[in-house]
């Protein structure tokens, strides 16, 4: 028996929202820790890395591990049926091939059931090996979905130069080029509007625009987001899923021919 | 020109 039930039932549809746009199918997997799902897009460019730890959800439980295939086109199809303020527990009987998603409004005076099939995904997870990034970036992530939405205007590509003195966002195409210089903020009131670096090494590197601007999807689950970067491996995008998890983006690195 | 790179030629399949 697996059952996860979620007060703050919007995390999930804004989880949903990030996941949608790169992947069409994804395995949930269940363990008495969480819910993990690792997946790559089609293209085989980014992988998707979403934790939501076992502590966040109100109810939680899981007899054995179980592995949940999901379109998401069709998850998401159902969590639009879900009002913002709703209550959300996922339920799946052990060996099941569907798993059911209730819905109930917080007074409890509406309760809704969706039952969706499973489907048999062949499952291939990717081992990330322990990094210690050169440059860690923090910015708010309405800046970090404002510049990748800006500077896509120009190119396909961007790229990503990291200094101590900042960060520089570049992108150079037919009508000409754009670049957007973020400094590390001197003093802030609030920790979120904050831009922080932390730098052992200067760091640039080329990234293809599309994704960049998928993963700002994420950017209602977060006041701000993460950039890790070392020379010739993929970026890190992260964005904290409030006291429950994260969702991680790993972007590979356009290289010079 | 660049190439864009393929995750999986940096993160190993399990």
């Amino acid at each position: 028996m697996f059952e996860a039930r979620l007060l703050q039932g919007s995390l999930l549809k804004k989880v949903m929202e990030a996941l949608k746009e790169l992947l069409n199918e994804a395995a949930w997997d269940c363990s008495d820790a969480g819910i993990q799902l690792q997946a790559m897009d089609n293209s085989h460019v980014s992988l998707v890395s979403l934790n939501l730890r076992a502590e966040g959800f109100d109810k939680y439980r899981c007899d054995r591990n179980l592995s949940m295939g999901m379109n998401l086109g069709s998850m998401s199809k159902i969590l639009k049926c879900a009002s913002n303020e709703d209550i959300i527990t996922i339920k799946a009987q052990d060996n099941a091939d569907t798993v059911t998603f209730v819905f109930e409004s917080p007074d409890q005076d509406k309760v809704s059931d969706y039952e969706m099939k499973l489907m048999n995904l062949d499952q291939e997870h990717l081992g990330i090996p322990e990094t210690d990034y050169a440059c860690t970036i923090r910015l708010p992530s309405s800046e970090f979905a404002r510049i990748c939405r800006d500077l896509s205007q120009f190119g396909e590509s961007m790229v990503i130069s990291c200094t101590k003195e900042g960060v520089r966002f570049s992108a150079t195409g037919d009508i000409g080029t754009g670049n957007i210089k973020l400094a590390q903020s001197a003093k802030v009131d609030k920790e979120e509007e904050a831009v922080v670096i932390e730098m052992q090494e200067p760091v640039s590197l080329t990234f293809a625009c599309r994704y960049l601007n998928s993963f700002t999807k994420a950017t209602s689950l977060s006041k701000s987001v993460q950039l890790s970067m070392s020379p010739e491996v993929p970026l890190v995008v992260e964005y904290k899923i409030e006291d429950i998890g994260h969702v991680r983006y790993y972007l590979a690195p356009k290289i010079e021919d | 020109k660049t190439k864009q790179k393929s995750i999986t030629s940096f993160f190993t399949r399990k």
